[in-house]
């Protein structure tokens, strides 16, 4: 039996608008010490892979190992019916073919039930391999979004060039080219609002814009991303929760 | 040009 509950929905409401547009049908695998989910898009370029503590809820319970196939498009219908300060339970029997997710607001005595079919996923689970990554970078997200909704206006193609001193963000296309430029600061009284960067050797990496436009919405999770570069592995975009993440790695373009 | 690769280029499965 699997008992999960938000102590509000719109944490999961979050999670879930995070990465919903870049893949439909995902496994949740919950277990004792949380829950893990993993898909691919379909043109097998971006990986995303999400982890939710216990700690992320006010009440967990999971006796078995269960996995919850979700399609993603139908679990947010059913997430927009409950109101975000509401509680939200998921409750899965230990082998369910269906889950049930119950919204609470406690002040009015309002309970919502809804039901929603399991289905049944066949996807490959990734190992992740720990790569060793060149270079780590941490900046706001709605910076990091803003640079990547700014520049794929103007190109299919995205590059983040790292040097010790600087982050570049650039892009050429059919109506021209432009480029935005960052430096490693730390803000004190405000240190999400830093921009961090360690750097082993430089690397200068060229991403499928549309991706990295999907990437951008995990920002409705976290002030900050984290951005690990390797030349030669895919990128590793990452948003924390208060007790796990949601992380998308992102295969390169190489030059032919 | 530049070509695009996938992510199971670098992952296997498990």
């Amino acid at each position: 039996m699997l008992e999960a509950k938000f102590e509000e929905a719109s944490l999961f409401k979050r999670i879930i608008d995070g990465f919903k547009d870049c893949v439909q049908l995902v496994n949740f695998q919950c277990k004792e010490d949380g829950i893990i989910a993993q898909a691919v898009d379909d043109s097998r370029v971006l990986l995303v892979s999400l982890e939710i503590g216990v700690e992320a809820f006010q009440e967990y319970r999971c006796d078995r190992p269960v996995t919850l196939g979700l399609d993603l498009n139908s679990l947010s219908k059913i997430l927009r019916c409950g109101n975000n300060t509401d509680t939200l339970t998921l409750i899965a029997e230990d082998t369910p073919d269906h889950i049930g997710l119950v919204f609470e607001d406690n002040k009015k005595g309002r309970v919502a039930e809804y039901i929603l079919k399991l289905m049944d996923i066949d996807a490959d689970f990734l190992k992740i391999e720990e790569l060793e990554y060149e270079t780590t970078i941490s900046l706001p997200s709605s910076e990091f979004s803003k640079n990547v909704r700014d520049l794929s206006q103007l190109g299919d193609s995205l590059s983040i060039a790292v040097t010790k001193d600087n982050i570049k963000f650039s892009t050429e296309g059919d109506i021209g080219s432009g480029s935005v430029l960052l430096q490693p600061f730390i803000n004190m009284e405000k240190p999400q609002e830093s921009i961090k960067l360690e750097m082993e050797s430089p690397v200068d990496l060229t991403f499928g814009a549309k991706y990295l436009l999907d990437i951008v919405k995990g920002s409705v999770l976290s002030e900050t991303i984290g951005i690990r570069l390797s030349s030669e592995a895919p990128a590793l975009f990452q948003f924390d929760l208060a007790s796990g993440f949601l992380q998308f790695f992102l295969a390169p373009k190489f030059n032919e | 040009k530049r070509k695009q690769v996938t992510i199971e280029e670098f992952f296997s499965k498990s």
